[in-house]
């Protein structure tokens, strides 16, 4: 579980060996894995998926999201972790063989690339894209305050200098645009997942409003299953509830995207842990909590699976 | 790349929603350069807040002055981050 013969799970890697996995992933499963170029960041760096498909024609599809925002490495290395245990369970666990006899599943593990480069390269800190604002000094935008769900409302600024900062417009960032336009290009998401750190929270829509989402009864039961079954591993325990009311209001997020625009099982999970290292995890507890999250992943996309509205 | 020499973590206890408008003082000012890991919110949750190590007295005074409660979670940032990149660079050379 800890490493193949090129690659160690068990630690934090550059973007640049993060991809080299993606593609060994695909070319030692080329019958269900497959790395597509999505689009390019805004200081032209590729954005990879890893497809997971045993065939059809535009499926019922999955989307798992990280590293969004680009200091929270244990969100990176939870997603790599989770493409190749996709993989590895496929034939093995029913669970994931049966998930993918219905879904297929897209996951993005660098949501951000430019900040991802720039954490290890010039501030192991930085949370936003490095896309450049005219007349500011201050650069990025926060990625997860950039797309169209209440763009620019609460919990977003307007000063370009601000680590929420919501950026000009919505889908202002290349990064975002290119994940909604795929997704909106392929037009049968029925779940998106983002995965974030820290403080141990599994949410759902909205947190542009307090007001309960349509299905928030449903999402509420969904989440409360999977928290559970991520607690089942090593008692891990995770708070559940809308984003605006469990933590605070943000708008213009991922998850209230994909949401208002019909991906009804959308979810963020806020790994570990709940404050004594925050962004800097250290790497022996990345496949402790790589493992425990992918059983609540798991329960997610077994209940989409079952419940393909 | 940027070190952090000395810089702190400190986690505020906020507890209703005139602590939460005293910290928003915090949050808005320039001149400590704080780098906020968890946003203020009006439900109770702690803050998690970067402090360089030239603010830590400006801020601990602002907090005493407020009533603000507060500890360190993170005492030697720049250590921690060291440890990142040892284990980075051991599991390379592997």
């Amino acid at each position: 579980e800890r490493s193949n013969n090129t690659f160690n799970y068990g630690a934090y890697h550059t973007l640049e060996t993060i991809y080299q996995e993606m593609d060994n992933i695909a070319t030692d499963f080329p019958d269900l894995a497959s790395r597509v170029k999505i689009g390019q960041s805004f200081e032209n760096r590729p954005m990879y998926v890893l497809k997971f498909s045993t065939g059809g024609e535009q499926r019922p599809a999955i989307w798992l999201n990280a590293g969004i925002h680009s200091r929270e490495w244990i969100s990176q290395a939870t997603a790599i972790w989770t493409a190749r245990k996709i993989v590895s369970d496929y034939g093995e666990d029913p669970a994931v063989t049966s998930i993918l006899e219905k879904v297929d599943i897209f996951l993005l593990p660098v949501a951000n690339p430019d900040g991802y480069v720039y954490t290890h390269t010039q501030n192991r800190l930085w949370r936003k894209t490095r896309s450049l604002n005219p007349g500011s000094r201050c650069v990025g935008t926060d990625p997860n305050r950039n797309w169209n769900a209440s763009f620019a409302g609460e919990g977003a600024s307007d000063n370009p200098c601000s680590e929420v900062y919501h950026g000009p417009h919505a889908n202002s960032e290349v990064e975002v645009k290119s994940v909604v336009d795929f997704i909106q290009k392929h037009g049968n998401f029925r779940c998106f997942i983002d995965l974030h750190s820290y403080s141990q929270l599994l949410m759902y829509p909205y947190g542009y409003t307090v007001k309960k989402a349509p299905d928030a009864e449903e999402l509420d039961d969904v989440a409360r299953h999977a928290a559970a079954a991520l607690a089942s591993l090593s008692g891990t325990k995770y708070q559940v509830g809308p984003t605006c009311t469990t933590v605070y209001p943000a708008s213009g997020s991922s998850i209230d995207w994909a949401y208002d625009n019909g991906i009804k099982y959308a979810f963020t999970f806020e790994l570990r842990d709940t404050g004594h290292y925050g962004f800097l995890l250290p790497a022996n507890q990345i496949i402790p909590t790589a493992e425990e999250t992918w059983l609540g992943l798991k329960t997610i996309m077994e209940h989409v699976r079952d419940n393909l509205y | 790349r940027e070190k952090f020499f000395g810089d702190q973590v400190f986690r505020i206890n906020v507890r209703n929603g005139d602590e939460v408008s005293k910290l928003t003082q915090l949050v808005n000012s320039d001149n400590f350069k704080l780098n906020f890991w968890s946003s203020p919110s009006t439900l109770g949750r702690p803050v998690d807040v970067l402090v360089p190590s030239i603010s830590l007295q400006p801020v601990k005074s602002f907090l005493k002055s407020q009533g603000l409660e507060y500890s360190v979670t993170i005492d030697d940032l720049q250590a921690l981050l060291d440890n990142e990149d040892e284990e980075m660079q051991y599991n390379e050379g592997q």
